[in-house]
């Protein structure tokens, strides 16, 4: 499904290079449930990045079924992942002027639905993830937390093949967080492809593979039990 | 130090009225280290938006130092904030188009000392916060857990008097945040008087006393022990 073949990601910073990922290689099965974790700054959302074609790798090369991510044209790419890829942002990267339903939406409104077919179903996404009464709201009146799932809720609408998840529950409670991976391991049950970064121990055990990374490289990586 | 009685905030929105804060009366005193938990949704940011001065009250009143905060014009309350509050934003809030050092060390310029003098006590809390490598990156080469990291440097380089952190570790991995904990535990040993809004249980018990809001209303005030 997604694969990386000795993928690696520099940046330049004034006179330095930092090497923000080195040299991995991963590959992703269909159906698979895996977070990424690491301290901060080891290269987890760099990596989502290049998974999700949000950005290119400088070695290496990226797969996403079977087709090169790597090397192509942005048309190309955006093509791809409004296809393939629901992206959960570790900022949530919200539409100001929109609703919470207008941002939910968003996905299929650019595919070209008209937003009274859009609707009922962003709304119901919205209750999934505890904010029925909040479709109305924009962000600047939504708490951290509710900004955090209105980006999930946009993630599901186009029933993406991959779910790229960085941190989908930083700004969430413990109550509120459980309630989000009971939502995510069921998608998973059905079938839906999952890769979520997240610091919390307690995530990762919902998922069936740990990924830890250290300096921009995976450091471990643990099957997890239950299959 | 900072008292609230009977303080309230309502937001309009369409035709209804959220109540996000109702009948708030607390006080907190010289040297206390306070958590407020809750759930998504709660009021928390509100709360500490109310005792920065960042938002007036709707209901009731708010004092810092025995003086309103509340009633009081937008110019007095810039004053009273620059001179006392340290305040790290749920989302950082850092300045685009400056680097690390810059954002840390902004309220001091804004205070008129020239960047000479401010850019060596900047790079120290930088290096305090896990930093040093970082003092010339701008937000945008920064990954999510340096930009908070970066927040909670500029929130104390004023030292000043009261310090609110709005969920300071959201972003950061156990072992990081830990050393923010820490951070701020030996800051309070010294006098630091800090109110902190987290989701994490453990981050609550470096504290002296847990403040649990539902539904806009402190639900819950427990003191935890060894003073
Ligand atoms: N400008 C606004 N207009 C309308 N409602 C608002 C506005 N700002 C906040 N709210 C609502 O007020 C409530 C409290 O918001 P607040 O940001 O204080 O919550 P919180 O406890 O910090 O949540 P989180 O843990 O998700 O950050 C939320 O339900 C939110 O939807
Ligand atoms: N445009 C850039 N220029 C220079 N360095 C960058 C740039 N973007 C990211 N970095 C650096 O690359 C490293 C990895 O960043 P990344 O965002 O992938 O970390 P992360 O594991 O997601 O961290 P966090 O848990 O804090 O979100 C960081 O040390 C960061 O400073
Ligand atoms: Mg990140
Ligand atoms: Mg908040």
């Amino acid at each position: 499904m997604i694969e990386l073949r000795h993928a690696g990601k520099k940046f330049r910073q004034g006179t330095r290079q930092i090497q923000a990922l080195r040299d991995v290689t991963l590959v992703i099965k269909k159906g698979e449930f895996l977070s990424i974790m690491g301290p901060s700054g080891s290269g987890k959302s760099t990596l989502l990045n290049l998974m999700g074609g949000l950005d290119q790798p400088t070695e290496g090369e990226v797969f996403l079924d079977g087709r090169p991510l790597h090397g192509i044209t942005d048309n190309e790419v955006t093509l791809l992942r409004r296809r393939h890829i629901g992206y959960v942002f570790q900022f949530f990267n919200l539409l100001p002027l929109l609703t919470a339903a207008e941002n939910v939406g968003l996905p299929l409104l650019l595919d070209g639905l008209p937003f009274s077919q859009v609707k009922p179903r962003a709304c119901a996404l919205l209750r999934q993830v505890g904010l029925a009464e909040r479709t109305e709201h924009r962000p600047d009146q939504l708490s951290g937390g509710e900004m955090q799932r209105v980006a999930i809720a946009r993630a599901l609408i186009a029933n993406p093949a991959v779910l790229l998840a960085d941190e989908p529950t930083g700004n969430l409670d413990s109550h509120t967080s459980e309630e989000i991976f009971l939502l995510l391991k069921s998608l998973n049950n059905q079938g839906q492809t999952i890769v979520m970064v997240t610091h919390d121990p307690k995530a990762a055990a919902y998922g069936s593979r740990i990924v830890t990374l250290k300096d921009g490289a995976p450091a471990q990586d643990i099957s997890i039990g239950e299959h």
